[in-house]
């Protein structure tokens, strides 16, 4: 099972 | 005072529809660099930046930067009344809470204005370091928007690899599965219908067709799109627009759990 990563989790807020 | 004209206001159009299925409230911001936006899917999953630099104007004046935000439906709705061939100018007024789109037709006999109101919206900038990709791949957006409609209609995911054979889509669903491998093919007549790939290291990646599909919603932007793919990073997905910028698509990729 693959799980959905999001883009936040590589791109921080700034 | 915010004035911003574009003289080919079917781009403009066009960049609605390439995001209005992906992102439903953005913010546009408007600095001397030029007319920009980020904005994330409701799930957070994807991303798309687009940048209109201030040169591409036929008249730019942005006397403080300005942030406005709008529901990207109701934008699409407004563009969709101007033609094809109509000049599409931007009007805001500083610390006001509308923005106006007004269209002048070739022939300068029909101008057309609509005031629209602003929202204010919480944005979350995010910073987007530059990176060195494993792999980046330019080829006809015709191409990669025909492989994501043909792999959708057999499975949900696709498997990207690219190596030194070339771009591999992959796909599997219950019906069967299905694999997709376009070269590199430098030798075309045109420049914009090679595939060509620029490989550090091979990689390997899964996404979900469903926000690639939406990608493809660009494609009349450009002819070509390169795809920029980092096992530690999102897929990016840039289509240039000429002479102005670009729009770029990022998609988080799925992880064995």
């Amino acid at each position: 099972v693959r799980k959905q990563c999001q883009i936040t989790s590589f791109f921080s807020p700034g | 005072m915010l004035e911003l004209r574009l003289v080919q206001g079917s781009l403009l159009k066009k960049v609605l529809e390439a995001m209005k299925d992906l992102v439903t409230d953005a913010n546009f911001d408007c600095s001397a660099t030029g007319f920009s936006l980020q904005a994330m899917d409701s799930s957070h999953v994807a991303l798309v930046a687009l940048l209109l630099r201030s040169e591409g104007f036929e008249h730019y004046r942005c006397d403080r930067n300005i942030t406005m935000g709008m529901n990207l439906n109701n934008v699409s709705k407004l563009l969709k009344c101007a033609g094809n061939d109509d000049i599409i100018t931007i009007k805001a007024d500083d610390g006001g809470d509308t923005v106006t789109f007004m269209f002048e037709n070739p022939k300068q006999d029909k101008i057309s204005d609509f005031e629209m109101k602003l929202m204010d919206l919480d944005s979350e900038h995010l910073g987007i370091p530059d990176a060195e990709y494993h792999a980046i791949v330019r080829m006809p957006s015709l191409e990669f928007s025909r492989i994501c409609k043909d792999l959708s209609s057999i499975g949900d995911t696709v498997v990207i690899s690219v190596t030194k054979e070339g771009i591999k889509f992959s796909t599997r669903g219950d019906i069967g599965n299905a694999n997709i491998v376009c070269r590199q093919n430098t030798t075309v007549d045109k420049p914009e219908e090679a595939t060509v790939i620029q490989m550090n290291e091979a990689v390997s990646l899964t996404f979900a067709l469903r926000y690639l599909n939406s990608f493809t919603k660009a494609t009349s932007l450009s002819e070509t799109v390169t795809i920029s793919l980092s096992s530690e990073l999102p897929l990016v997905a840039e289509y240039k627009i000429a002479d102005m910028g670009y729009i770029k698509f990022y998609l988080a990729p799925k992880i064995e759990d």
